[in-house]
């Protein structure tokens, strides 16, 4: 469980490359394709091999360093390092872009426009409350507008029966 | 062989992790071939200061191919396991593993015909939220109204009990009393007059 | 080749944030 980072993986990848490549390209071999010189001078021989050596090995190890640095590639790896360990857990395939962006769009907008519903479903249940609280005042004022009528109706009738009383009252009082 | 063009490495790195390694390979050769060159102008450098040297330059070129040639073989046997391990290990994305900004594509997945459901149910959401608001505007206008038709009403009903006091005023308890004892007083004030009326008259005749 | 594949995946990187971020407006200019 205890992966190594791809940085470190990287480093020794090439390590083992340089080690394999030097390894291949012996003093030996190499005294051997340049044998006449060799024989003639053999210590500046040696001495041109370790320097082909050490400058094969401080060139390739520099690309690696310029390339790290130009693509910020330690960061990126160790992102993706941080990645791959957060969905160790999982084991069936993960999803991948289907090649129809239309497709491949829906899911990415589905959260927003889930929110956006819920969002509108709990405006239109407040707003439904709120009307029918209305709904309920205005019946309540309809029965109080009743009422009052009601009332009126009621002085209004009393009054009338007083105005015919006093008619009839005053027609009695008039009398000789 | 189908080539695997790695898209999902390169949306997550920015490149083809192919392209990347043809790069490195690239570089690499090239300072092979640059040490290479420049060990032959060391030993060509070298051979000139030994005099009567019988080693020719073009003796050195051919000792430079045959190390090189044999060199460039290791070299590219080597890249190429080295390369393998570079797009297995490091520059692949692992296929049980989501890219940060793909997330949703597994918590929310959703088919075009879902999106449409959902986009046709947002829209009748937004119609049955206007629909509430005019409802609530017709609603808060009849409010409106009530309260002026129960401020008239109340009016009148407090024209009624003013009416009412009227009589209350003059030590009547109630309106009906109020009237007859209006009716009484008028009645006294009638005969009052006639009173007036005679008496004036007698006055003239004397 | 290598261009059009870094061209594609860069956009599938990036657009479905632009577009996003279109829709968000709208659903806010919408909600407003």
């Amino acid at each position: 469980s205890s992966t190594i980072s791809r940085v470190k993986l990287l480093d020794t990848m090439v390590d083992t490359f340089l080690q394999k490549l030097v390894a291949a390209g012996s003093y030996k071999r190499f005294s051997d394709c340049y044998k006449r010189f060799y024989q003639l001078q053999p210590d500046m021989t040696q001495r041109i091999y370790d320097k082909f050596i050490t400058q094969l090995q401080a060139s390739i190890r520099e690309e690696i360093c310029e390339i790290k640095e130009e693509g910020n590639l330690e960061a990126v790896l160790n992102s993706l390092d941080k990645i791959v360990e957060e969905g160790r857990d999982r084991k069936e395939p993960a999803w991948r872009p289907s090649g129809i962006p239309e497709k491949d769009l829906c899911s990415i907008m589905a959260p927003y426009f889930l929110q956006q519903r819920d969002t509108l479903r709990h405006h239109v249940q407040k707003q439904e409350a709120k009307n029918r609280q209305l709904a309920d005042a205005i019946l309540a004022g309809r029965k109080q507008v009743e009422e009052l009528q009601l009332q009126i109706q009621a002085r209004q009738q009393a009054f009338q029966a007083l105005h015919r009383e006093q008619r009839e009252l005053l027609a009695v009082l008039r009398e000789p | 062989m189908s080539v695997d063009p790695m898209t999902y490495e390169a949306q997550f790195f920015g490149f083809t992790p192919q392209t990347c390694m043809l790069r490195i390979y690239i570089a690499f050769q090239d300072y092979l071939f640059e040490v290479m060159q420049a060990v032959e102008q060391v030993i060509l450098k070298k051979l000139d200061g030994i005099p009567g040297c019988e080693i020719s330059p073009v003796q050195i070129r051919k000792c430079t191919e045959k190390f090189l040639c044999f060199m460039k073989g290791r070299f590219d046997n080597l890249f190429g396991k080295m390369e393998e391990l570079f797009l297995q290990l490091i520059l692949r994305i692992p296929p049980h593993i989501l890219l940060p900004e793909d997330k949703c594509q597994e918590s929310h997945p959703c088919s075009e015909e879902e999106i449409q459901l959902l986009q046709q149910e947002i829209e009748q959401l937004q119609e049955k939220y206007k629909t509430e608001l005019r409802t609530r505007e017709a609603l808060l206008a009849e409010l409106e109204e009530q309260k002026i038709v129960q401020a008239k009403l109340r009016q009148t009903l407090t024209l009624f009990d003013e009416l009412e006091n009227v009589g209350r005023d003059r030590g009547t308890n109630d309106f009906r009393e109020g009237l007859v004892f209006l009716v009484q007083n008028s009645r006294k004030l009638q005969n009052i007059r006639d009173n007036v009326e005679r008496e004036s008259k007698k006055l003239k005749i004397s | 080749f290598d261009e059009i594949i870094v061209d594609l995946t860069t956009k599938r990187k990036q657009y479905p944030r632009k577009i996003l971020e279109c829709v968000i407006k709208t659903i806010k200019a919408q909600h407003e």
